[in-house]
């Protein structure tokens, strides 16, 4: 079945975009079917994967309104098996638009329940198994949206000393969701990320996101390298610029990572 | 008279708490008075400068729903001539607290209208003439509350990719806020921050940057640098921290520079 996580964390440039893409593109080059949600009204996973700002006709705010579906808002990207609904500033007015309606934080996971029993009718190469939901740093409407409509989330952490700071935050945040909105909810796992070996900074954020969330932190850590932050400015996912750099290999072993935890659900 | 300024990039981790804080530090090492509201709901500032979370009883957010003002909301920090209103994660519950106020936006505006006509009836050092406001990474009732509160907004730019595709539209953003709810409202400066000077992806975000604002971007560039990174984990501001690191001369320089801008005002 479909396996739908959210990618959040509502401090500021902590690599959810990033982790988005790159997991979703390692997801992929394993044989898994992905489509990457981009809720960010910045629309960086839709950037970084190559969509030109012009072929956003169609956005994630018009799944949210009900206007269309994920399948036919979704856009084929330059990695085979990866589909992309995309995200721009329209996305600024969701809160506006979607007001005072009393469905307003479940609207994506009615997307998400019609697009399951679509796939009934259609060929399988029209279906996905994993969904990623890029957010935007805040706990807001959108990312209420992503939250319940998602099975768990990853939550991205840099290994920088502010990063800690809202950690508890969003736990607390997530056990409110769960006893509330949506019972499922879960955290999938917590991926140290920007980590620099040469630095006891990292090492320390790092013993402390491990004492804090125990086991739930993946084995697997995203090294800080020039690599990753240059392939956006190729519209190209990591794994497509540079495959042999250390980036690309450590999101290829999170995603195999991941599959073993899924395995166990 | 005060100068208010808003710290303000929607783009999330760019380095606007960091540049709140030290460029505050700078310009009470230089002599001027300097009051910091810290109103993202992260509390990053408070943290950097110091300020334990059982000490922030008063936050932003009383000064936001009118209980006080800002100087009695203020607390001391470890730096001669900055004062700090510090921030929490109550402020997550500002918009629904303003809810339908036909004022919600303008009550940051007049707690600073407040505390200017109260300067009169006060003596000298319970005065202020530069306030920075450090908001979070979004375009919501916080950040909007600071862009009608400011004379002018400094823009933290990281001198990454992704950090391109946001700065036009928070330039659109300033020019509708000038056009309807603050006449005045400026860019007073863009700061590149975080710049590596060993990367080409640096320079030609750089260049970017430049093309795009003009002579609105500031002399001084911020380069990355690990003792910033490390400076809040001792809950210190760089310059105590470290004063003679690249980081903390740079932003030594950079308070030099918005002086003189501000001369010219
Ligand atoms: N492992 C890494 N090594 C070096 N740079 C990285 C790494 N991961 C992310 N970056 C860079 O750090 C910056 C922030 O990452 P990213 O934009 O993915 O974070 P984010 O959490 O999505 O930010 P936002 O909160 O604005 O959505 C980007 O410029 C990105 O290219
Ligand atoms: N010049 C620099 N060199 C190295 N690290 C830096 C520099 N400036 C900021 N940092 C680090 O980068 C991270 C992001 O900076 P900061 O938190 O100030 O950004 P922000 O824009 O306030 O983030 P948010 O969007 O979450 O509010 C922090 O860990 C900070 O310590
Ligand atoms: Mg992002
Ligand atoms: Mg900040």
């Amino acid at each position: 079945g479909l396996r739908v996580l959210a990618v959040a964390n509502q401090k500021g440039g902590v690599g959810k975009t990033t982790t988005a893409i790159n997991l979703g593109t390692a997801l992929a080059a394993i044989g898994e079917k992905v489509l990457i949600l981009d809720l960010d009204p910045q629309g960086n996973a839709s950037t970084g994967l190559g969509i030109h700002p012009d072929s956003r006709t169609r956005t994630s705010l018009d799944v949210l309104t009900g206007e269309i579906g994920l399948l036919e808002a979704a856009l084929p990207t330059a990695v085979p098996g990866l589909v992309i609904v995309p995200g721009n500033s329209d996305l600024v007015g969701a809160e506006s638009m979607l007001g005072n309606d009393a469905n307003r934080a479940f609207r994506l996971r009615d997307a998400v329940a019609k697009v399951i029993s679509e796939f009934r009718n259609r060929p399988p190469e029209d279906s996905f198994n994993y969904m990623l939901i890029d957010c935007p740093p805040s706990l807001n409407l959108l990312t209420l949206n992503a939250m319940t409509a998602s099975h768990a989330v990853l939550v991205p952490v840099q290994c920088e000393f502010f990063a800690l700071e809202g950690i508890s935050q969003l736990k607390e945040t997530i056990d409110q969701i769960r006893g509330t909105l949506n019972p499922g909810l879960d955290i999938q796992g917590v991926v140290l990320t920007m980590h620099d070996a040469r630095t006891t900074l990292s090492r320390e954020v790092a013993d402390n996101v491990r004492s804090f969330f125990g086991p739930k932190v993946y084995e697997t850590v995203i090294p800080r390298n020039t690599r990753v932050a240059e392939a956006p400015s190729h519209g190209k996912p990591l794994l497509l610029y540079d495959f042999d750099c250390a980036g690309s290999q450590a999101y290829i072993r999170l995603a195999t990572e991941i599959i073993e935890r899924e395995r166990q659900y």
